[in-house]
């Protein structure tokens, strides 16, 4: 059974500066 | 569909959380991505805010409009209808929940403006 990494499920979106 | 859809959004996929914990997709919770963005050492949750939902090149995509951030740095996605993003206190939700349902058996509800999508970004860019 494949096992996913749970940030696959997520959009990477444009980095923002903030932190 | 011209476009691959994602396995893992499939009803019973296994996810590994950032602590080694399994989970099946139907399953995550909002916290589930959360604590694992807490531990991990490259990853950072954003909150991202749909602006927009416009008709995409192709009659089954969609192009969301995000504000991401504290920044609010506006960023274009183009995907299909179906396609599903995690809401904030709300869980998996896509432009056609019905399609969703249909294609992945994972339930969904509508995704509107003003929905606050989880999302990432790299941890230390200044």
């Amino acid at each position: 059974v494949p096992v996913f990494p749970w940030h696959s499920l997520v959009p990477f979106l444009a980095p923002t500066q903030s932190d | 569909s011209p476009v691959a859809l994602p396995p893992f959004f499939m009803r019973g996929s296994i996810i590994q959380l950032a602590d080694g914990e399994l989970k099946r997709v139907e399953d995550l919770k909002t916290e589930d991505f959360i604590q694992s963005a807490e531990i991990s050492s490259e990853l950072k949750i954003d909150s991202s805010t749909v602006e927009r939902i416009d008709n995409g090149q192709s009659p089954n995509a969609v192009v969301i409009q995000f504000s991401v951030g504290e920044l609010k740095a506006q960023v274009c996605v183009e995907v299909l209808l179906e396609y599903p993003f995690f809401v904030f206190g709300q869980g998996w939700s896509s432009c056609c929940p019905d399609r969703t349902t249909q294609l992945f058996e994972l339930s969904c509800a509508k995704l509107c403006v003003g929905d606050v999508c989880v999302s990432l970004t790299l941890r230390g860019l200044r």
